[in-house]
């Protein structure tokens, strides 16, 4: 298996951090090695996976944290110099070898590899999508989200000519998915119509326990697994795991 | 009044652009002279004020459009080389520098200025706090946003310390705000706690219709002014301009 999955969406605030700790929670319990690497300076993932961690970034030699109810899970949290990193690179592609160099240094290569990017397409998030083997794109079934999906899609196929190593897309997962909500039923329809292959079938309800959890420092799987919003995460972890096989 | 607000935060999906839009819109029809500079390449608030528009950005050189339906209203819309101006510039004090000269240069001060702002505290949102005289935050009620508005802060007081010209911190907005929810009642609770006198009283409650908007490229005023989102953004143009004054 052993596959790195970019999870990045230059659109802000579309679910990608809560998409990362909650598949990695997921894939964990069902027996995966699972590494979530924290390429956000806002620290997010980290905030929930690593909440005491003071130290560097990968770049900065970081190693791996275990992660506290889950054994096969470990995070990579994200430190006060990965901005000053972010300058050190000339391009996306140099600082995406340095992410594979560092990542294949800590360990051996565990069977699914989350990198969690920050809300745009510049050096940090250039680097995971350079890195990684997919890319796995959040999106909230909203107007600007559904416009940002072209952004991607277009930067994505760009560097994908550049470079033949780079991910190629392995998913869009619907997110915050309001069934009640004309809008969110339009968006969603459009998005399956133009992508049927890539939608994952299973789409993220919008769920108030997925985001209290954080306040917790705990994924949904271990606040409250139970409600929508985890069963949606288990059953998207499932459709990852089996589509890696 | 002649004054330049930027519009912030790092934490994605906050309610930055449509916080710009609908300000804008109603400070137009109170009879401000307002402009609305989009320094986002993801161009959300352009898609709405200036869907057309095909063109450089204000670094290169772009000029006001006029905007449909509010005579007192303007836009510098974003172009596609944007993303290569940003990197023309060795900081964003520099890039502060030069987005005040070019907008001196554009057009007699209007009275309210608007920046959106990408997701990001990188040069481009970096030459927004530089150049505006205030900055105003935008924080949905829930645990991330919150945990970011130190980050912002933090930034913000780095840049007075060096920059005295800098922007102050000149409110800040709850947005998406849902009263029926445990969360967003003790995030608002919170912030309002440490933050009394910045904090806006009026709070953007979560209403569908403002994401529905930018899809038929209007502002809530013209989308549907009656919505509770419309009269809360009414509500906060009347406390931001009585503040300005
Ligand atoms: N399905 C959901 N239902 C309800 N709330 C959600 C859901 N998914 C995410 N959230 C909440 O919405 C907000 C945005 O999600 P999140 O921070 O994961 O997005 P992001 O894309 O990582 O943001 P950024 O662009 O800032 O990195 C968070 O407060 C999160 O807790
Ligand atoms: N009060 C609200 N009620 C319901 N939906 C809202 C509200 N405010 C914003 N939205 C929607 O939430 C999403 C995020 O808002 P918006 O795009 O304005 O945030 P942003 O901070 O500008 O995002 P980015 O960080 O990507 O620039 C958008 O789809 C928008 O239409
Ligand atoms: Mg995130
Ligand atoms: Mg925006």
């Amino acid at each position: 298996m052993a596959t790195l999955i970019a999870v990045a969406n230059q659109k802000g605030g579309v679910g990608k951090t809560t998409t990362v700790v909650n598949l990695a929670a997921y894939a964990a319990l069902k027996g995966a090695s699972v590494l979530v690497v924290d390429l956000d300076p806002q620290g997010n993932a980290s905030s929930v996976l690593a909440p005491d961690y003071q130290g560097p970034s990968l770049f900065g030699g970081a190693g791996i944290l275990p992660v506290a109810g889950l054994d096969t899970l470990g995070v990579v949290p994200v430190g006060d110099d990965l901005i000053d990193h972010e300058h050190r690179f000339s391009d996306s592609a140099e600082a995406g070898r340095e992410l594979r160099h560092r990542l294949n240094e800590l360990c051996d290569p565990p069977d699914l590899t989350l990198i969690d990017c920050p809300p745009s397409l510049a050096i940090l998030p250039g680097a995971a999508l350079h890195a990684a083997d997919r890319v796995l794109i959040p999106i909230q079934c909203e107007y600007y989200a559904m416009e940002g999906l072209g952004q991607i899609l277009a930067y994505l196929q760009g560097m994908q000519e550049e470079d033949p190593e780079a991910a190629q897309l392995g998913g869009i997962l619907l997110t915050m998915y309001d069934e009640s909500r004309t809008l969110d039923r339009q968006v969603a329809a459009e998005v399956r119509a133009h992508f049927p292959k890539e939608v994952f079938s299973t789409a993220i309800p919008r769920d108030v326990a997925l985001a209290a959890a954080p306040s917790h420092a705990q994924s949904i799987l271990h606040f409250d697994p139970l409600t929508p919003g985890a069963l949606a995460y288990l059953a998207v972890t499932k459709e990852l795991l089996d589509g890696l096989e």
